[in-house]
């Protein structure tokens, strides 16, 4: 329905926004709905701007901020519909360490409220984590879990053996 | 409702029974290129639901079925069960554990199971719909494609947010 | 035939002369994300030659104009030289040390120099054709793109190998 | 001409199982014309098969073991026909730690043949390089080099003032 919809978008609007100001630390970002088109069919546009610079086409973002642009967004329209569990792989790849500290910090927050299973190579990611587990190939091709305590970890996200 | 455990056999590069159990939280899988991470992340995708083999990187679901190594032989099913705690009554069943089976073997056949007993893809479906974790429904953000969402069309993106609404 | 040196003046984010000096063997480039790291590969493949502004993730030429900043002002043109040293008479002219040049203005419109004198975009692109630094013959892998070869078709992958051949 | 694109393809195979078999120590890798076309117009397709593993679709590998089986495709390519210099930028975002350094003693033995210039965030890559700029951004919006010494980075790529 139109009323259902409209509500649901602003909702994800102003979570994005807020969601944009806490992972670049400033800065502005916005979704807008498509103009003269009905608000049932129209397509969404993002604008972002990083802090301190100009506004800009998001084709010119970095690779980095460009994931940070992205995670606002997914993450803006989860906090407007939570789901039980969210799934995340390697998102934090292009990410310079400054910015895996901001975006472990806001996955940790979230997830008092849902689980969180989480894919990484990075030691800051885990490091949010309240478990971890390896994974490995000691036969190879054959995968194992294995328990995996953050001590364990190389400072490049490498497992030694416990 | 939160997940409590997830068990693979014969998935992919779990030739054998392997489980994981979640706790709250946050819970991260870490190890080298290629052991199976993602492959753990497909496995909760196609045990809600997921029929399209492309979303897990295959051509036929056949494909997510373990297919042996230099060492091993393949096997003829995978199965993947996942255990979710549903004291919340979330999920619309009498139970406070509530498991979900599939299976398919190489003829391509698959089947369902909701604990424990036979059930279409099309019950899980309903059963999970509105529970948020249904296929489609969950927040999954998958690697290489983090920023699709800014590629996308601006139609193609509107998909996202009406399964929000 | 090898890079000496690249200044960037106006382009993207480098509003101030900005020049690296590039040694023999292996350069990396590091910094924080948004810093300007792959503006600078941008700069490369521009001022050889690049005439898609989608290949510089822009839409239009005049994308690469630095556009200014909250605290200082847009500028109207950007500049970048790639200097090669021709020790080796690799490109088929006398000088020892190649200057290669390219402006674009506010308005679209585009200057090439070599050795500081105008010529145009297609003498540039004779001079380097066969040298394997013409755009297009030279190696490029970019950020988030690596496995495209992989996921092009197998008509598109075809391209690659021909420049090759 | 038909000879010159058979050859060069050649060439290019055998540069790719090579160079394949040397970033995965072991496994098979190959490419293939499309059969039942023109040679000077089939298709080519990949197989790629990582040590102990059994031969699939390359749709299947992982996120790093992709990157590893394009990076020695390209590089198989880039020898047949080397170019005076290769620009890679962050091509190890998704590789663990084993794979970086077998990727940066590649890079690193190329390097003594063509000039290469490599964007990373990674500090085992970095300490291939006989070289080391660093960009900052001390004024928002306005990019700057710095010269950069290993010492200077941190163990997580961070750049730390000298
Ligand atoms: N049906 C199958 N049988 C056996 N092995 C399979 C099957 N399908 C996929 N694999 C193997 O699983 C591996 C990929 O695992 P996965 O994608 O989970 O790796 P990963 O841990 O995520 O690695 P990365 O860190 O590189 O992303 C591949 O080597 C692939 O060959
Ligand atoms: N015309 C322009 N004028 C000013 N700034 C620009 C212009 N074009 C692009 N930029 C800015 O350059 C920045 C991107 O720089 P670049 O892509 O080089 O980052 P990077 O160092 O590669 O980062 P990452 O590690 O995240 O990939 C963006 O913030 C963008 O706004
Ligand atoms: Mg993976
Ligand atoms: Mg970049």
């Amino acid at each position: 329905s139109r009323e259902l919809f409209v509500s649901t978008f602003e909702k994800i609007r102003e979570n994005f926004r807020e969601t944009f100001r806490r992972l670049f630390e400033g800065g502005k970002a916005d979704i807008f709905l498509d103009e003269g088109q009905d608000v049932l069919e129209a397509g969404i546009d993002i604008v972002a701007r990083p802090p301190g610079k100009e506004p800009r086409s998001i084709s010119l973002l970095s690779g980095g901020e460009r994931t940070m642009t992205a995670v606002a967004l997914l993450f803006a329209i989860y906090k407007a519909k939570p789901s039980p569990f969210c799934l995340l792989d390697e998102v934090d790849a292009a990410l310079d360490e400054a910015n895996v500290e901001r975006f472990a910090t806001l996955v940790h927050e979230y997830s008092t409220e849902s689980q969180f299973i989480i894919i990484t190579h990075n030691k800051r990611t885990m490091s949010a984590a309240d478990t971890i587990f390896g994974v490995s190939m000691p036969e190879r091709g054959v995968s194992r879990r294995l328990a995996v305590r953050l001590e364990d970890v190389g400072d490049n996200g490498e497992i030694r053996a416990a | 409702m939160r997940l409590k455990s997830l068990r693979l056999h014969g998935f992919k590069s779990f030739a054998l029974r392997t489980e994981f159990t979640f706790p709250e939280g946050l819970t991260c899988i870490v190890g080298p290129n290629g052991c199976g991470k993602s492959n753990v992340v497909d496995a909760i995708k196609w045990v809600l639901g997921e029929q399209r083999p492309t979303a897990l990187r295959g051509s036929e679901m056949q494909d997510v079925i373990f297919g042996g190594t230099a060492a091993r032989k393949p096997v003829g099913m995978a199965e993947v069960t996942l255990v979710f705690d549903n004291a919340n009554r979330t999920i619309d069943v009498d139970w406070t554990e509530v498991e979900v089976t599939r299976r398919v073997y190489r003829d391509g056949s698959s089947e369902y199971l909701l604990n424990r007993s036979r059930c279409r893809l099309r019950d899980l479906r309903e059963l999970l719909m509105d529970t948020g974790s249904g296929q489609g429904a969950m927040t999954i953000m998958e690697q290489g494609k983090i920023d699709q969402i800014l590629r996308e069309g601006h139609q193609e993106r509107r998909a996202v947010f009406e399964e929000a609404a």
